[in-house]
């Protein structure tokens, strides 16, 4: 099974 | 009082149509650096960074910062209005919840004002750290479109492999199998048909290929395309804007569970 990575986990929110 | 005036605006034009698919609403910043967005697709797996420089204007005047919200498919029904020789002004009066947009033709025979309403939105901003990337490939921007178009009418994603060979482009479906190779090549008559490779350690990693295709709309606005690739880091896709700045793409990656 291939997951799709939410790009907020990689940068900061601010 | 904002106001900006772009001779190219065509530019300006390409912008709009290589995003307008992938964001609904977007907040466009304007500071005396520049005219800049940043922007999430609505399921939070892309994002675009689009930076356009002061110095690129014939003109730019932006009194203090400001933060348009725009729908973009709106914007670009009013951008398509303009044609591809048209000098554009973006207006704005501070506070106002309207944007003005004017295009001149070339000869100045016809003027045109179209007013857009502002929106409110609440994005939500990212900070993206500087960082090293393992693998950098620079390629022909139309070559690169072509190996997402043909790939996405065989699987859903594409594995993207850089080592000192070159980059592979990889997809599975249910009809089979394709892996596309370009090898390093800095021999060409023009650099920009040139295909090079800046490889600190090599890299493979899996993107959905609806939202390669949807980068690839930007083709149009560079000859080339920048990909870099990092283990632990989104891919950004990057087109250079002439001399005024760039369309930058972040994808995360798909990984397995």
């Amino acid at each position: 099974c291939i997951e799709q990575i939410d790009l907020g986990s990689y940068f900061m929110r601010f | 009082m904002l106001e900006l005036r772009l001779v190219q605006g065509s530019l300006l034009k390409k912008v709009l149509e290589s995003i307008k698919d992938l964001v609904n609403d977007a907040n466009f910043d304007c500071s005396s650096s520049g005219f800049s967005l940043q922007a999430m697709d609505s399921s939070h797996v892309a994002l675009v960074a689009l930076l356009l420089r002061s110095e690129g204007f014939e003109h730019y005047r932006c009194d203090r910062n400001m933060s348009m919200g725009m729908n973009l498919g709106n914007m670009s029904k009013m951008l398509r209005c303009a044609g591809n020789d048209d000098i554009i002004t973006i207006k704005a009066d501070d506070g106002s919840d309207t944007v003005t947009f004017m295009f001149e033709s070339p000869t100045q025979d016809k003027i045109s004002d179209f007013e857009m309403k502002l929106m409110d939105i609440d994005s939500e901003h990212l900070g993206i750290p500087e960082a090293e990337y393992q693998s950098i490939v620079t390629m022909p921007s139309a070559e690169f479109a072509r190996i997402c178009k043909d790939l996405s009418g065989i699987g859903d994603t594409v594995v993207i492999s850089v080592t000192k060979e070159g980059v592979k482009f990889s997809t599975r479906g249910d009809i089979g199998t394709a892996n596309i190779v370009c090898r390093q090549n800095t021999t060409v008559d023009k650099p920009e048909e040139a295909t090079v490779i800046n490889m600190s350690e090599p890299v493979s990693l899996t993107f959905a290929l609806r939202y390669m295709n949807s980068f690839t709309k930007a083709t149009t606005l560079s000859n080339t395309v920048t990909i870099s690739l990092s283990s632990e880091l989104p891919v950004v896709v990057e087109y250079k804007i002439a001399e005024m700045g760039y369309i930058r793409f972040y994808l995360a990656p798909k990984i397995e569970e």
